[in-house]
Protein backbone atom coordinates (compact mmCIF):
# COMPACT_ATOMS: atom_id res chain seq x y z
CA UNK A 1 0.00 0.00 0.00
CA UNK A 2 2.00 3.06 -0.92
CA UNK A 3 2.68 5.50 2.12
CA UNK A 4 0.03 7.74 3.06
CA UNK A 5 1.28 11.82 1.93
CA UNK A 6 2.78 13.40 4.72
CA UNK A 7 0.61 15.62 6.68
CA UNK A 8 0.48 19.41 4.78
CA UNK A 9 2.77 21.78 6.60
CA UNK A 10 1.23 24.07 9.05
CA UNK A 11 3.01 28.06 8.28
CA UNK A 12 4.56 27.79 11.96
CA UNK A 13 6.18 24.53 11.55
CA UNK A 14 10.18 24.30 11.81
CA UNK A 15 10.47 23.26 8.51
CA UNK A 16 8.31 26.55 7.00
CA UNK A 17 10.08 28.85 9.20
CA UNK A 18 13.31 27.47 7.76
CA UNK A 19 12.16 28.24 4.58
CA UNK A 20 11.11 31.40 5.15
CA UNK A 21 14.28 32.54 6.81
CA UNK A 22 16.06 31.18 3.10
CA UNK A 23 13.36 33.56 1.41
CA UNK A 24 13.80 36.64 3.51
CA UNK A 25 17.89 36.63 3.08
CA UNK A 26 17.53 35.94 -0.29
CA UNK A 27 15.39 38.66 -1.24
CA UNK A 28 17.51 41.22 1.31
CA UNK A 29 20.74 39.81 -0.52
CA UNK A 30 19.23 40.27 -3.82
CA UNK A 31 17.42 43.88 -3.26
CA UNK A 32 19.17 46.65 -4.32
CA UNK A 33 16.82 49.94 -3.11
CA UNK A 34 15.74 51.10 0.54
CA UNK A 35 15.60 49.32 4.11
CA UNK A 36 15.94 45.43 5.04
CA UNK A 37 12.70 43.81 5.69
CA UNK A 38 12.11 40.96 8.35
CA UNK A 39 9.57 38.57 8.46
CA UNK A 40 6.54 38.99 10.26
CA UNK A 41 3.77 36.34 9.23
CA UNK A 42 3.88 32.98 7.19
CA UNK A 43 0.79 33.69 5.13
CA UNK A 44 1.01 30.42 3.13
CA UNK A 45 2.84 27.31 2.05
CA UNK A 46 2.27 24.77 -0.33
CA UNK A 47 5.08 21.96 -0.87
CA UNK A 48 5.02 19.82 -4.40
CA UNK A 49 6.73 16.51 -3.72
CA UNK A 50 8.32 16.30 -7.07
CA UNK A 51 10.41 13.10 -5.96
CA UNK A 52 12.30 11.41 -3.38
CA UNK A 53 13.83 14.45 -1.57
CA UNK A 54 12.82 16.78 -4.08
CA UNK A 55 10.18 19.20 -3.04
CA UNK A 56 8.68 22.64 -4.83
CA UNK A 57 7.68 24.45 -2.07
CA UNK A 58 5.22 27.97 -2.33
CA UNK A 59 5.46 30.63 0.62
CA UNK A 60 3.31 33.40 1.06
CA UNK A 61 5.28 36.27 3.60
CA UNK A 62 4.62 38.95 4.67
CA UNK A 63 7.14 41.02 5.96
CA UNK A 64 7.93 44.66 7.54
CA UNK A 65 9.99 47.31 6.84
CA UNK A 66 13.60 47.75 9.60
CA UNK A 67 15.27 50.70 10.29
CA UNK A 68 18.61 48.94 8.57
CA UNK A 69 19.32 50.19 4.81
CA UNK A 70 19.52 47.64 2.15
CA UNK A 71 23.57 48.23 2.22
CA UNK A 72 23.82 48.32 5.93
CA UNK A 73 26.01 45.18 6.62
CA UNK A 74 24.08 45.02 10.45
CA UNK A 75 22.69 41.38 10.91
CA UNK A 76 19.15 41.40 10.54
CA UNK A 77 18.33 40.23 13.54
CA UNK A 78 19.89 43.13 14.99
CA UNK A 79 17.91 45.75 13.06
CA UNK A 80 14.50 46.99 14.59
CA UNK A 81 11.22 46.76 12.59
CA UNK A 82 9.72 50.50 12.30
CA UNK A 83 6.96 50.64 14.10
CA UNK A 84 2.94 51.25 13.71
CA UNK A 85 3.77 54.69 14.91
CA UNK A 86 6.30 55.20 12.45
CA UNK A 87 4.33 54.75 9.50
CA UNK A 88 5.26 50.93 9.03
CA UNK A 89 6.27 49.61 5.07
CA UNK A 90 4.93 46.06 4.44
CA UNK A 91 6.36 43.69 2.00
CA UNK A 92 3.93 41.14 0.38
CA UNK A 93 6.10 38.67 -1.50
CA UNK A 94 5.50 34.98 -3.47
CA UNK A 95 8.60 32.86 -3.06
CA UNK A 96 9.24 29.62 -4.67
CA UNK A 97 11.89 27.41 -3.56
CA UNK A 98 12.78 23.92 -4.20
CA UNK A 99 14.29 21.66 -1.37
CA UNK A 100 16.77 19.00 -2.92
CA UNK A 101 18.19 16.23 0.19
CA UNK A 102 17.24 18.74 2.60
CA UNK A 103 19.20 22.06 1.28
CA UNK A 104 16.91 25.07 0.35
CA UNK A 105 17.66 27.36 -2.75
CA UNK A 106 15.16 30.53 -3.99
CA UNK A 107 14.04 29.84 -7.55
CA UNK A 108 12.04 33.22 -7.81
CA UNK A 109 10.61 35.69 -5.58
CA UNK A 110 8.24 38.70 -6.11
CA UNK A 111 7.41 41.38 -3.98
CA UNK A 112 5.61 44.47 -3.46
CA UNK A 113 5.76 46.98 -0.78
CA UNK A 114 3.73 49.84 0.32
CA UNK A 115 3.34 52.03 3.38
CA UNK A 116 0.76 51.35 5.50
CA UNK A 117 -2.54 53.99 5.06
CA UNK A 118 -2.46 57.31 6.43
CA UNK A 119 -6.21 56.94 7.53
CA UNK A 120 -5.14 53.77 9.89
CA UNK A 121 -2.10 55.92 11.25
CA UNK A 122 -4.19 59.17 11.76
CA UNK A 123 -6.43 57.03 13.80
CA UNK A 124 -4.06 55.51 16.06
CA UNK A 125 -1.68 58.92 16.40
CA UNK A 126 -3.38 61.90 15.26
CA UNK A 127 0.17 63.61 15.76
CA UNK A 128 2.19 60.97 14.46
CA UNK A 129 4.23 63.00 11.29
CA UNK A 130 3.67 60.64 8.00
CA UNK A 131 5.41 59.43 4.97
CA UNK A 132 6.04 61.79 2.22
CA UNK A 133 6.25 61.48 -1.64
CA UNK A 134 10.06 61.00 -1.73
CA UNK A 135 9.77 63.85 -5.00
CA UNK A 136 7.90 66.46 -2.63
CA UNK A 137 9.66 69.26 -3.14
CA UNK A 138 10.46 70.26 0.64
CA UNK A 139 11.68 66.96 1.12
CA UNK A 140 14.64 67.53 -1.80
CA UNK A 141 15.24 70.99 -0.67
CA UNK A 142 16.46 69.51 2.91
CA UNK A 143 18.29 66.71 1.47
CA UNK A 144 20.22 68.71 -0.79
CA UNK A 145 20.95 71.28 2.17
CA UNK A 146 21.77 68.07 4.08
CA UNK A 147 24.23 66.66 2.04
CA UNK A 148 25.74 69.91 0.77
CA UNK A 149 26.43 71.05 4.69
CA UNK A 150 27.81 67.66 5.72
CA UNK A 151 30.02 67.75 2.89
CA UNK A 152 31.36 71.39 3.40
CA UNK A 153 32.17 70.50 7.21
CA UNK A 154 33.41 66.33 6.21
CA UNK A 155 37.16 65.92 6.15
CA UNK A 156 35.96 62.53 4.79
CA UNK A 157 35.60 61.95 1.52
CA UNK A 158 32.84 63.80 -0.92
CA UNK A 159 30.05 62.23 -0.42
CA UNK A 160 27.05 61.95 -3.47
CA UNK A 161 23.33 60.95 -2.95
CA UNK A 162 22.39 57.60 -4.18
CA UNK A 163 18.78 57.81 -2.78
CA UNK A 164 15.86 58.52 -0.48
CA UNK A 165 14.78 56.03 1.54
CA UNK A 166 12.33 57.86 3.86
CA UNK A 167 10.95 61.54 4.49
CA UNK A 168 8.28 62.91 6.54
CA UNK A 169 7.58 66.13 7.63
CA UNK A 170 6.36 67.42 11.54
CA UNK A 171 4.04 70.02 11.09
CA UNK A 172 3.77 70.92 14.77
CA UNK A 173 5.26 71.93 16.95
CA UNK A 174 6.91 74.54 14.35
CA UNK A 175 7.79 73.00 10.56
CA UNK A 176 10.65 70.26 10.23
CA UNK A 177 11.36 67.82 7.54
CA UNK A 178 13.14 64.73 9.07
CA UNK A 179 14.84 62.75 6.12
CA UNK A 180 17.24 59.72 5.69
CA UNK A 181 19.17 58.88 2.47
CA UNK A 182 21.85 56.76 1.06
CA UNK A 183 25.16 58.06 -0.19
CA UNK A 184 28.24 56.43 -1.35
CA UNK A 185 32.19 57.69 -1.47
CA UNK A 186 33.41 59.43 -4.88
CA UNK A 187 37.16 59.72 -5.51
CA UNK A 188 37.51 63.14 -4.41
CA UNK A 189 38.26 64.85 -0.87
CA UNK A 190 35.80 67.07 0.23
CA UNK A 191 38.48 70.21 -0.69
CA UNK A 192 38.84 68.93 -4.44
CA UNK A 193 35.46 69.06 -4.87
CA UNK A 194 35.00 72.54 -3.89
CA UNK A 195 37.67 73.14 -6.87
CA UNK A 196 35.86 70.50 -9.62
CA UNK A 197 32.81 68.71 -8.25
CA UNK A 198 32.12 67.06 -11.72
CA UNK A 199 34.98 65.04 -11.32
CA UNK A 200 33.77 63.75 -8.49
CA UNK A 201 33.20 59.78 -8.93
CA UNK A 202 31.70 57.47 -6.86
CA UNK A 203 34.69 54.94 -6.43
CA UNK A 204 34.37 51.72 -8.39
CA UNK A 205 32.96 48.97 -7.32
CA UNK A 206 36.10 47.08 -5.77
CA UNK A 207 36.63 49.83 -3.46
CA UNK A 208 33.04 51.16 -3.28
CA UNK A 209 32.72 52.71 0.06
CA UNK A 210 28.29 53.59 0.67
CA UNK A 211 27.05 55.00 3.87
CA UNK A 212 23.71 56.51 4.97
CA UNK A 213 22.43 60.05 6.44
CA UNK A 214 19.63 61.10 8.60
CA UNK A 215 19.06 64.60 8.57
CA UNK A 216 16.37 67.07 10.18
CA UNK A 217 15.39 70.50 8.67
CA UNK A 218 13.65 72.79 11.37
CA UNK A 219 11.83 75.75 9.77
CA UNK A 220 9.60 77.07 12.47
CA UNK A 221 10.08 78.81 14.89
CA UNK A 222 13.82 78.78 14.01
CA UNK A 223 16.18 77.60 10.99
CA UNK A 224 17.82 74.88 11.82
CA UNK A 225 19.94 72.09 10.07
CA UNK A 226 20.91 68.56 11.82
CA UNK A 227 22.53 66.07 9.83
CA UNK A 228 24.55 62.96 10.52
CA UNK A 229 26.26 60.18 7.99
CA UNK A 230 27.93 56.99 8.82
CA UNK A 231 29.72 55.25 6.16
CA UNK A 232 29.50 51.69 6.41
CA UNK A 233 33.56 50.97 4.59
CA UNK A 234 34.15 48.97 1.76
CA UNK A 235 32.28 46.07 1.82
CA UNK A 236 33.21 42.39 -0.61
CA UNK A 237 29.72 42.02 -2.16
CA UNK A 238 28.70 38.40 -2.51
CA UNK A 239 29.68 37.24 -6.22
CA UNK A 240 26.39 36.23 -7.55
CA UNK A 241 24.60 40.16 -6.23
CA UNK A 242 24.75 42.75 -8.43
CA UNK A 243 25.57 46.35 -7.34
CA UNK A 244 23.67 48.96 -6.99
CA UNK A 245 22.95 50.37 -10.36
CA UNK A 246 24.44 53.80 -11.34
CA UNK A 247 24.54 56.67 -12.04
CA UNK A 248 22.10 58.90 -10.85
CA UNK A 249 19.58 58.92 -8.02
CA UNK A 250 16.93 56.60 -7.14
CA UNK A 251 13.50 57.35 -5.28
CA UNK A 252 12.32 54.46 -2.96
CA UNK A 253 8.82 54.71 -3.20
CA UNK A 254 6.90 53.13 -0.54
CA UNK A 255 5.21 51.19 -3.43
CA UNK A 256 7.01 49.21 -5.43
CA UNK A 257 7.76 45.73 -6.79
CA UNK A 258 10.53 43.99 -6.83
CA UNK A 259 11.07 40.38 -8.68
CA UNK B 1 -25.30 -6.06 0.84
CA UNK B 2 -24.63 -2.47 1.53
CA UNK B 3 -27.35 -0.11 2.44
CA UNK B 4 -27.34 3.30 1.64
CA UNK B 5 -28.23 5.15 4.70
CA UNK B 6 -29.49 8.65 4.63
CA UNK B 7 -26.20 11.10 5.39
CA UNK B 8 -27.85 12.74 8.31
CA UNK B 9 -28.75 9.58 9.87
CA UNK B 10 -25.08 8.57 9.14
CA UNK B 11 -23.61 11.26 10.68
CA UNK B 12 -25.72 10.97 13.69
CA UNK B 13 -24.45 7.69 14.38
CA UNK B 14 -20.94 7.86 12.88
CA UNK B 15 -20.47 11.83 15.09
CA UNK B 16 -17.39 10.77 16.88
CA UNK B 17 -18.17 11.71 20.59
CA UNK B 18 -15.38 14.65 21.70
CA UNK B 19 -14.13 14.63 24.81
CA UNK B 20 -15.03 17.36 27.04
CA UNK B 21 -12.83 20.68 26.52
CA UNK B 22 -11.85 19.37 23.18
CA UNK B 23 -10.15 21.68 21.35
CA UNK B 24 -10.28 21.77 17.60
CA UNK B 25 -5.69 22.41 16.63
CA UNK B 26 -5.35 25.74 15.13
CA UNK B 27 -5.78 26.14 11.82
CA UNK B 28 -2.13 25.14 9.67
CA UNK B 29 -1.83 29.17 7.94
CA UNK B 30 -1.42 31.99 8.44
CA UNK B 31 0.75 31.36 11.08
CA UNK B 32 1.82 33.68 13.79
CA UNK B 33 2.18 37.55 13.73
CA UNK B 34 6.18 38.12 15.03
CA UNK B 35 5.84 41.96 15.09
CA UNK B 36 2.67 43.50 14.31
CA UNK B 37 -0.44 43.60 12.24
CA UNK B 38 -0.60 46.09 9.06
Amino acid sequence: VPAAPPAPLGCDDPESEAAAEVAVNYINGHSQHGYKFALNRIEDIRVVHQGPNNDIIFLELDLLETKCPILSPTPLANCTVRSFAEHAVEGDCDVKLQKVDGTLSVLASKCHSHADSREDIIKICPDCPLLEPLNNTDVLGAVSAALNDYNSKTTGPYLRLLEIGRAKIQYHPGHAVVTEFAVGATNCSAEEAKANVGACQLLPEDQSNFGFCTAVMVKRPSQDLQVDCQLYGHQVPPPDIPLLSWPGVTYNHPGQDTS
Amino acid sequence: SLTKRAVAEAAQHDKVPRPVGFVPPPPPCPGKIRHFDI
